[in-house]
């Protein structure tokens, strides 16, 4: 047991410092076990430099970079020990256009073998998306699955409003 | 093994039965706000087990019921299932599907089902384990929790691993 | 002191109730003092009942729900005692398309007489704003301000984007 | 009273001495992730006295002085202004300006000044309550503090109504 999970944290330490440096175009992030501890008890520390700048402290990271940082990590563990299915809710809320393009890159290199799914109110996500489904209430407090054209994207969340009052 | 679709009846503000196709590649879940996204994604978190209301968003379990809309009566019970295709014929013969269920009635009983039939909830979470959907882990993240993964102190991130591991 | 206490509540719960139904098209919301105690020491209890809806806990509501219930408590203590100057930091991140031009709706109203200044990401925001200032970092690391011409907003965070690496 | 502009000088990643107009209306700020746009926000919630480092995301008071960049030296002080202008000479003649300010040098050494004498916190205070300015409560929200309005319990949300009463 102990082996095992030594193994998968390296690995996916190894993944987070090269996830992290390309949403970041540079940088160095890495992930360490709590000194001193049985890697079993452990906890695990995340430091991370943003290029070009001084600090280290995660506390001084903008939303946005907090967000990114933390996506890299998830994308990390992710890649270590893929799981054929994965669903976000809004996690490009904080993100700047760049990094929304950025994230969605990394994404879809892990979407040849992971079914992605992400809610999501950003149409640069909305854009890159396969195919999108809308959730909508057209009976006022009963939700059901439209589909969505993608062609009509800049309205779209317009056209699926519940009807007016 | 892969999710092949999700389906929900009573489940939150899903009243009628609602069957979501799951497809490869990244597909988007767009509409307004209120409509019922998130609860999608409960439906998920819920079906693989979990035990705590809080972390479906209510206060307590019997929440996830549908309560009720103008000119519609609350539901009898709410009822997820999701449907994995089983290519290689793990679970059975290949090119099968299989169920994996979870229902609670109004009256409080609640059951978990494969396939039709009524098992444990460790069945149900072997069976998911083996599959590597895994139990929710990190192949899930809810509404606002990405910011939560750096909150966290360092002995809470290692849930995160130690469902990889 | 508790005259002016219990006065300013109960202008604010007026303010609040006018405007949860103004940006939610419905619906009942209001503030109480926590019941049985003095006003002073009093807590305050929110219940908010969307159009169409049965539910009435804060907790069922979606993301974009607390958002918009929280800025019309916010705009309400605005109103009850308005001051010169207000700065909000995405707020509008969790919203929706038709709920930002809402929400926009009001703050342009309350702007004869004060100053708002708004951090945002959205695009429908940025367009409703008299003037947009972009802060950039030209020079790794540090900030300073640019104008940024309101012609050019589709592309205004990618024209600020910090040089290539 | 109402606010002309803000100055900020060595205050986290503002090096250089920026000047940022206050107009009437509705003014947006943009701009990349990471850039500076919430600097700003805690600029302000500084100026007005604040005595905790995490309300400005730091971990001890002199994270808010400028640590330093690539080639670029930290600084020796962060310094924050509020110019106010002063309509009906309720502080200097009609017409004029008032400037409030606050200084933090890298030797610990902190001060409070009122057009450019020293003063106390307490006096920095009183004059922006007096001026309806208020000091921070519901007229400056950081980012991602919109939900913890309502998630905040009854006791914690009295703070809001406190500063209004
Ligand atoms: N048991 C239930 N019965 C009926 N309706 C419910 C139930 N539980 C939750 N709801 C409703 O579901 C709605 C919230 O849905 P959800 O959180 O999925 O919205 P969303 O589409 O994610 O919105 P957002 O974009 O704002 O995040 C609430 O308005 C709530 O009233
Ligand atoms: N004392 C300091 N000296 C230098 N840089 C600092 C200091 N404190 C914070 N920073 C830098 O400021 C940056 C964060 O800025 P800020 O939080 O204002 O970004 P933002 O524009 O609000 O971004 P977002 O859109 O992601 O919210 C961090 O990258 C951090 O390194
Ligand atoms: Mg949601
Ligand atoms: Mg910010």
């Amino acid at each position: 047991c102990r082996e095992r999970f030594v193994e998968t944290f390296e690995l996916v330490q190894g993944h987070f410092e090269q996830i992290f440096r390309r949403l970041f175009r540079g940088g160095k992030a890495e992930i360490t076990l709590t000194a001193d501890m049985d890697p079993l008890d452990a906890g695990i520390e995340i430091t991370a430099r943003l290029p070009g700048k001084n600090t280290k402290k995660l506390s001084l990271l903008s939303g946005g970079e907090q967000t990114l940082t933390a996506l890299s990590l998830l994308l990390a563990v992710f890649q270590s020990r893929p799981s054929p299915f994965c669903l976000l809710d809004e996690v490009d809320a904080a993100l700047d256009d760049a990094n929304v393009e950025r994230f969605i890159d990394v994404v879809q290199e892990f979407s040849d073998n992971t079914q992605f799914m992400v809610v999501t109110h950003n149409r640069i996500t909305m854009s890159r998306c396969e195919r999108l489904f809308g959730v909508t209430m057209r009976k006022r407090g009963v939700s059901m699955l439209v589909s969505v054209d993608m062609a009509d994207i800049p309205s779209s969340e317009a056209s699926m409003s519940p009807s007016e009052q | 093994m892969y999710l092949k679709r999700i389906e929900l009846e009573g489940f939150k503000s899903f009243a009628d039965r609602t069957v979501i196709p799951v497809e490869r590649g990244l597909t988007g879940i767009v509409g307004p706000n209120g409509c019922g996204k998130s609860n999608v994604v409960d439906a998920l978190i819920w079906v693989m087990g979990e035990r705590s209301a809080k972390a479906l968003r209510a206060d307590a379990m019997d929440d996830v019921i549908f309560k009720g809309a103008e000119g519609r009566a609350s539901a009898p019970y709410a009822m997820v299932e999701i449907i994995l295709g089983d290519e290689k014929g793990e679970i059975v013969e290949a090119g099968g599907e299989v169920a994996v269920g979870r229902r609670l009635f109004k009256t409080g009983e609640a059951e978990f089902l494969l396939n039709g039939r009524k098992v444990r909830r460790k069945d149900v979470r072997e069976l998911l384990m083996d599959t590597g959907l895994g139990v929710r882990g990190y192949m899930v993240l809810a509404q606002g929790k990405i910011a939560a993964v750096l909150e966290a102190n360092p002995a809470e991130r290692r849930s995160i691993f130690e469902e990889a591991a």
